[in-house]
Formats: structure tokens, C-alpha cells, sequence
């Protein structure tokens, strides 16, 4: 199903990649010491419920402020030499004042899914979409949580983002929180 | 079907972001005028039969030469600012001597198909791996020919590569003769 090929695809060309140098990224970055560590050396990993991504985060809560991007990791991928990934910082300010940064971003491939429920060529129904987007969610956690992959689970969480109208939980919200 | 998924995830990603501009960046690069012309200004995407795809084309075929990155191009993409896509130039030499230049790079999601069939949690046979290659080639057919993408359509070219261990065809006669 296309789900379950959209979550092998995104652990073997992107997280098995970027995730087991992540935290060194972190921790050698500006944001370690200028906010007294106050990141976690984890991608969090957006889940819309609609699957729509916007563009940057800042897009989606005006509270999620940009703040820069992660040294980059390079890999010859498929053809490509010194393929460039990098991630990027995002700050969140407490209600007592207190910026936080995050690593985070949303899971791409749901981005797809959304886009082909709009397309007519793709033969995508919104019921069908969400289904999928459980498939590519609990394959994720499959793939993360065998044997073997320690590296990669611990430098990431997955965190579903409820975006209907009328939705309690704000991105800012729901990041500090994590 | 997962080579479904994986095409169209490949087209609303990748080729209906960098196609667009990529003949223009062929035609401003140094290779336009050093070598007068002899590049094509599109992408050559090759399919391996195997789903196997080299970190490099060097390491497919070492006739097949580095040459340069064209230049980058970056979107703002699902929560990623300015995600950076670049693609690379590779040289083949004919017979005659003659130098021709050609942006190339392998079908990313092919590669997932093969180390999905290699992960024993993947539940991926070599038959349904051959069968998921020939959906994902004919479904990226299908929406490449549609009406209204034709400057996607015009500025790729599908190549099938025969890496069977007697196959007669090298990478580089094969980029030569395209
Ligand atoms: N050759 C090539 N060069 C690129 O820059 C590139 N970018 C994407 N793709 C391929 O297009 C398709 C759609 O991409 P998407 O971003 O939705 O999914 C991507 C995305 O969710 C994640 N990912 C990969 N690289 C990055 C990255 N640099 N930043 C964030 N996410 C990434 O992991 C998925 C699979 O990646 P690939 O397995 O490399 O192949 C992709 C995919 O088949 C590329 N292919």
C-alpha cells in the first residue's frame, strides 16, 4: 500500500540518513549554549491530521518563530554526490517568557498524500488518504522500535497535530508541551 | 500500490519543483559554453532493472565522469526553509574522443524498493519488487504525459538500465546514446 512504501521510503532515504548524527549536530550548534540547552537533540516530526503541510512552521503558527538552520549533512544518494539534508531550529516562547528551541519539521510524505487527494488524475479519496496516513504512521513506529535502530528512535518523535478549524492545540502549544 | 505512492510522491517532491527551472540553470552554467552545447537541458533519470542505485554514476560505470553541481535550487517545503535540491553533471567520452556532458541521476525511490526487499521486516519479495518498479515507471509515465505538465515532460528523459551481470549495455554507451 502506498502508505507502508511512503514510511520505508522516508526511514531509508531520510531519517536512517540524518538521525544518527543529529544530536552531535545539536550539540555543537550555536543553540546549545545560547539557550543553556534548552533543545532537545531530537527531529520532531509534525503529523498533520489533514496531511497539509505548510510551507515552514512559522506558516502554520505565527508563534513558532524561525531561528536557523542545522550544520548540514552530506551523502552520495542514488546517483546525487554530496547530496545536501539539513534541518532547521524553530523557537517557541513559554507563557512566563521562556524561549525554547526545537528541531523539527513536518513528515513530508503526507504532504504527497494531501496533494494527491487534490489531484483527479491521482485516484485518492479523503477517506482513503487518511487511511494511508495511518499506514505510513504505524509503519514509522514499526520501522523505529525493532531491534537495531536505537540510534534512530531516540532522535525522534513523532507528534500527531490535530488541524481541523476547530482545533484546542496550537503548534506552540503542542511543541512546548513535547 | 506502493510504486503508486512512490511515483507520485516522486513528481509532486521532486520533478514538479526542479524541472521548471532546469534548463535554465543547464544553460547558465560553465558546461553550456565550455562545452559548446554539448548538454542536454534536461534530467536523465535512470530505472536499474534491479532497483540498485550507486551512490555515484563514477561507481556504476567509472567511464562515466564527475564533472560539477549545476546550480542549487530551494523551496520552502514542509516545514523545511529553503530546503536546497541540486543536481549534478557527469562527462562520458565517445569513441571519437568527444566529450558530452549530461545531468544524470538514478530514481530515488527505486533504491527504497531495493533495500525493502533486502530488510526482512519489509515485506518484499524480488517478484513484488519487479512488479512495484513497473508501477512506479508506468504511473510517473502516466502523469508525466498528462496535458498541462509539459514543461515537466520535456525536460526529463526516462531511462530503463539493463544492470544484469551480462548485460551488454555500460551506463556510459547508454547516456551516450540518449
Ligand atoms: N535525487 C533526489 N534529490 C533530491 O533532492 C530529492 N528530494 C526528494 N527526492 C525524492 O522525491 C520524492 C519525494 O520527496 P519527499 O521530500 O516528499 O520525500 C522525502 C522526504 O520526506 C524525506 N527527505 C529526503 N531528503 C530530505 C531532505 N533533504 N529534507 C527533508 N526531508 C527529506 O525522505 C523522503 C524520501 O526521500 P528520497 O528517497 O530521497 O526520494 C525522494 C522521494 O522519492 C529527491 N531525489
Amino acid at each position: 500500500s502506498m502508505g507502508y512504501g511512503l514510511a520505508w521510503s522516508y526511514y531509508y532515504g531520510y531519517l536512517k540518513l540524518i538521525l544518527p548524527g543529529l544530536a552531535d549536530r545539536v550539540k555543537t550548534s550555536t543553540f546549545w549554549d545560547a539557550s543553556n540547552q534548552r533543545i532537545a537533540p531530537k527531529l520532531f516530526i509534525l503529523l498533520p491530521t489533514s496531511c497539509f503541510a505548510h510551507p515552514t512552521l512559522t506558516d502554520g503558527d505565527s508563534a513558532v518563530q524561525p531561528g536557523a538552520h542545522l550544520r548540514e549533512f552530506k551523502a552520495n544518494r542514488s546517483g546525487n554526490p554530496q547530496r545536501v539534508y539539513r534541518n532547521f531550529v524553530y523557537k517557541v516562547t513559554s507563557e512566563d517568557g521562556q524561549d525554547y528551541y526545537c528541531v523539527a519539521e513536518y513528515a513530508t510524505p503526507l504532504l504527497t498524500l494531501f496533494e494527491m487527494e487534490e489531484d483527479t488524475l491521482a485516484d485518492l479519496s479523503k477517506e482513503e488518504k487518511l487511511k494511508q496516513r495511518a499506514i505510513f504512521k504505524s509503519t514509522l513506529l514499526d520501522i523505529l522500535t525493532r531491534p537495531g535502530v536505537k540510534e534512530c528512535q531516540d532522535a525522534c518523535v513523532l507528534l500527531d497535530v490535530d488541524d481541523a478549524p476547530n482545533s484546542a492545540t496550537s503548534l506552540s502549544q503542542l511543541l512546548l508541551q513535547a
